[in-house]
């Protein structure tokens, strides 16, 4: 048994969500937060047999588009306080999996 | 040391917590959303040493009971867009629980 | 790739996470609750190369000061239900570090 943790776009979520759902595979979902953007993003928990992982990944692919943004993380001014605004562009599509063993799985 | 990851119903996760913590085990607990019906559910995160782990799995069980319920997740349309509701019979008591091995642990 | 599990309190999830991403680590950030206090704290997911996993627990520690505080957790009366409050002193600064190994890491 592995678990896949997925973090994916807010936007992806849904279609990814319902595209495992409708291959059997149970989801669970974490609204979560990315640390350099502070903002929502969501995770999705998938535990699967060894035998599905590919299969969830190319899924969680299938929905998630990596695409170019435009975007200004606020910055903190070194000097004198305050925050500044820089835009930068950075590719914000995609997801980011982790595959994590397993060592016991138990359905009560 | 362990992890144990556990997904639970919303109206068991305040005993679940109250009974391990009654026998001295620390528990994170994180608001999910179960991905088929799109309704909340509790997700709790026990590090604990491997000798416990039977131990914690036995209360989150003692505190989950399943039960049968008649459900209406909705589903799309395939031909002209628009939602139906058709109702269904799931078991939806119980617990999911993952226990995952820790490498490293840390209290700072 | 091992993924880092920390849990934080609010106070310190701000810089830890800034103090990570300075350094180019990626954070993925839960808003969590602690079973015991039942107040909200912050659970940090940092994935990172084996050859990291130092530094990450380095600056996490850096950013997490431990310290004294007089808290009162609701408990319930045994006999006749109700709730009694009592204070207690406890340890609530620092950060829980779980280290937990990757199988399999893939960025779409
Ligand atoms: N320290 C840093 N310096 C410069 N640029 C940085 C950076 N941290 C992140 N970025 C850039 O900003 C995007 C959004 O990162 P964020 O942390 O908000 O949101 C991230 C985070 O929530 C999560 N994530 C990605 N890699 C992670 C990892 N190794 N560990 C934990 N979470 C990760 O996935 C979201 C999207 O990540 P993605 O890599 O596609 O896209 C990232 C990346 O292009
Ligand atoms: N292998 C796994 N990986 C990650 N999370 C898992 C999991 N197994 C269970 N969960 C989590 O536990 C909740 C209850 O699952 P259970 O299997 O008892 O009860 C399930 C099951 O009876 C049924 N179900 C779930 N996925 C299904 C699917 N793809 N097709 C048909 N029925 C499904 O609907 C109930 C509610 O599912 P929901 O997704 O809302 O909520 C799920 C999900 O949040
Ligand atoms: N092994 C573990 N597994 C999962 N999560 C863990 C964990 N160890 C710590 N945590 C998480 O970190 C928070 C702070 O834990 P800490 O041990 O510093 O500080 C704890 C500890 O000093 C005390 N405490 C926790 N559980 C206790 C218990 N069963 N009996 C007595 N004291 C307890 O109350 C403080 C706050 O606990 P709270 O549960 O609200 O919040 C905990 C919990 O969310």
């Amino acid at each position: 048994m592995k678990l896949v943790i997925a973090i994916v776009h807010d936007e992806d979520s849904t279609s990814a969500m319902q595209a495992l759902n409708a291959e059997g595979f149970s989801v669970t979902k974490l609204a979560t937060t990315g640390g350099f953007l502070k903002s929502g993003n969501t995770t999705l928990l998938i535990g699967t047999d060894q035998s599905n992982v590919q299969r969830v990944i190319d899924i969680i692919k299938s929905q998630s588009e990596t695409r170019k943004r435009v975007v200004s993380p606020p910055v903190p001014l070194s000097m004198n306080g305050g925050m500044e605004a820089y835009p930068i562009e950075i590719d914000v599509g995609g997801a980011t999996v982790f595959v994590v063993d397993v060592e016991r799985f138990e359905k009560i």
